[in-house]
C-alpha cells in the first residue's frame, strides 16, 4: 500500500507545487514509485511536469467525479517512476459538485481505495493541494496518512500555520483517524535576510521535530525549471534547490 | 460615489494583500480616503494593518450575511483617511453559506448599494481577495467597477492569467457590465533575474496598456513591514518599496 501525503498550506505561493514536484521526482531518483496528483485547478503540477494542457484527456476531476479509477488516469512523466494525474479548469467546477454529493469529502479516499491501485505498485502518493481550505483540500487530507506543509519564511506564511494544523487535528478527530502531520519544510529560505532567520528560529523553537532538518533554498534555477517543463532535478541536477530537494528526499524516507 | 477595485488573482503568494495595504495607504498619503475590504479568510491585510485578531467583532463576513453596513464594520487604521473592513476565519465558512442564498453573487454589490455609503465620503474601496475563483472572489467582481491584478514575473503565476481575463469578461457579460481591467502590475520583481525581465517583456507586448508602468521591485522592507502591522509607506518611507506604490498610486489616479 502506497503512502499517501498531502501537500498543503492554504497559504498562497509558498511553494507546494515546486515541492510537490521535486521531492516527488527525488523520491524517484532514490527507486521510489510514485504519483503526483494534481488537485489544484491551475494545473501547475501538469505544466511544470511537461504535460500540456491540450494533452490532458483523463484528470484528476474524472478521478473525483467518475467511476474512472487512478490507473486510467495516471501518466507517464520523463522521470522513471514518477506518474502523474493531472488537472485542468474543470476541476474549478468539481468544488460546486462535490458539495452536492453524499460523500462529498470521501470522493479521493474511495477513489484510492479501488482495486487498480493495488497493480499499480507505487510507494508514494503526493497529492499537490490548492491555496486553500475547500472541499478539494478536504478531500485530500481524508485519504491521506499525512500532510507535509511547505512554509515560505515570511510572516504571512507563519500566520497561518496554526489555522492548518487546526484543520488537521479536526479532520483526524471526524473523518480519517490515520492522519498526522509529516512534518514542515521552510521554503525559499535566503540565509541573508533576518526574517527568514527570524522565522527559522520561532519555528524550530516551537515545532521542534515537526520541522524537517532540510531548508530549501531560494535559487532561481528551481523557479526557471517548470518552464521547460521539468523537474529542478532533471534541468539542474546540482544546483542547491536540487540538492536539497533530494535531501528532503532521504529525511522522508527516514 | 466610490471606485471600486478588487485586488485579485487566483495565483497565490503573487502581492495581492501586499499591494492592496500599501496602495490603499499610497492612496490615503495623496490625501483620498479609502476603504480597505478584507475578503480573506487568512485575514492578512488586517493583520498587516495592525488589527489584532481578538480586535476583529464586526468583519466582512457580517457585511456580507447579515445586514450590517459598511459603516458599521469600518475600522480606522493609524493612517490617516485608510479604513479597513476586517476578516477572520469565519469568512471561510461564508462560502458555503453563501452557496445556499438566492442572490449568491450580489451579496458583496448589495451592502455597497445601502445608503450608509453615501455618508462615508470614500475615493475608494480595494477589496482584498482570496486566492481563488470562489464565490467570495466572484462577489468581489460583482461589486466592483474595475479588477487590478498583481502579477508575480515568474512561469507560473503567468500561466494563469488567460484564465483570470476569462472570468472577468465573463462576469462582465452575465452579472456586471460595468467591470473592467484596471491594470496588471508586476511585483516582486528582480533586474538581475532573467526570468523576470523575460516575463515583463513578454507581458508588456501581449498585454501592452494593459501593464502599469510602475513596477514593485522585490524588497525586503516591504516583507518586514506587515510583522510591524504597518504598511511599507510608514515603517519605511523611503524604501523602494514604498517609493513603488507611492508612483503606483499616482498612475492609478491618473
Ligand atoms: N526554492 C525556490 N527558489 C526560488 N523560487 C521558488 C522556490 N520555490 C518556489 N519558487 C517559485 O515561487 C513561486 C511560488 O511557488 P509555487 O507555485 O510552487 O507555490 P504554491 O504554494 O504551489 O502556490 P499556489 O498557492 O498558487 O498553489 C513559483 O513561481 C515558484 O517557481
Ligand atoms: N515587493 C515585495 N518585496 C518583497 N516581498 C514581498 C513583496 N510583495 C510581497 N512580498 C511578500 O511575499 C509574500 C506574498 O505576498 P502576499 O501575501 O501579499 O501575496 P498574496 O497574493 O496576497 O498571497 P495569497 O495568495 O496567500 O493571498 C508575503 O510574505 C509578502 O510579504
Ligand atoms: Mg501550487
Ligand atoms: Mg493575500
Amino acid at each position: 500500500r502506497p503512502k499517501i501525503i498531502s501537500i498543503s498550506n492554504q497559504k498562497g505561493g509558498v511553494g507546494k507545487t515546486t515541492t510537490a514536484i521535486n521531492l516527488g521526482a527525488a523520491l524517484a531518483f532514490k527507486g521510489k514509485t510514485v504519483a503526483l496528483i494534481d488537485l489544484d485547478p491551475q494545473g501547475n503540477a501538469s505544466t511544470g511536469l511537461g504535460l500540456e494542457k491540450s494533452e490532458r484527456k483523463a484528470t484528476t476531476y474524472d478521478l473525483l467525479l467518475s467511476d474512472q479509477g487512478l490507473g486510467d488516469i495516471l501518466w507517464q512523466t520523463d522521470v522513471p517512476r514518477l506518474w502523474l494525474a493531472p488537472s485542468n479548469t474543470d476541476l474549478s467546477s468539481a468544488d460546486l459538485q462535490l458539495m452536492a454529493t453524499e460523500r462529498r469529502t470521501f470522493m479521493l479516499a474511495d477513489a484510492f481505495r479501488q482495486q487498480s491501485i493495488e497493480n499499480l505498485d507505487l510507494d508514494y502518493i503526493l497529492v499537490d493541494c490548492p491555496p486553500s481550505l475547500n472541499l478539494l483540500t478536504l478531500n485530500a487530507m481524508v485519504a491521506s496518512d499525512s500532510v507535509l506543509v511547505p512554509l515560505q519564511a515570511e510572516f504571512f506564511a507563519l500566520e497561518g500555520l496554526s489555522q492548518l494544523m487546526l484543520s488537521v487535528r479536526e479532520i483526524r478527530q471526524t473523518a480519517n483517524t490515520r492522519l498526522r502531520l509529516e512534518g514542515i519544510v521552510l521554503t525559499m529560505f535566503d540565509k541573508r535576510n533576518n526574517l527568514c532567520r527570524q522565522v527559522e528560529l520561532d519555528a524550530r523553537e516551537n515545532l521542534q521535530d515537526l520541522v524537517f532538518d532540510t531548508v530549501i533554498p531560494r535559487n532561481v534555477r528551481v523557479s526557471e525549471a517548470p518552464s521547460f517543463g521539468r523537474p529542478v532535478l532533471t534541468y539542474d541536477p546540482f544546483s542547491r534547490g536540487a540538492v536539497a530537494y533530494k535531501s528532503l528526499a532521504v529525511e522522508l524516507i527516514g
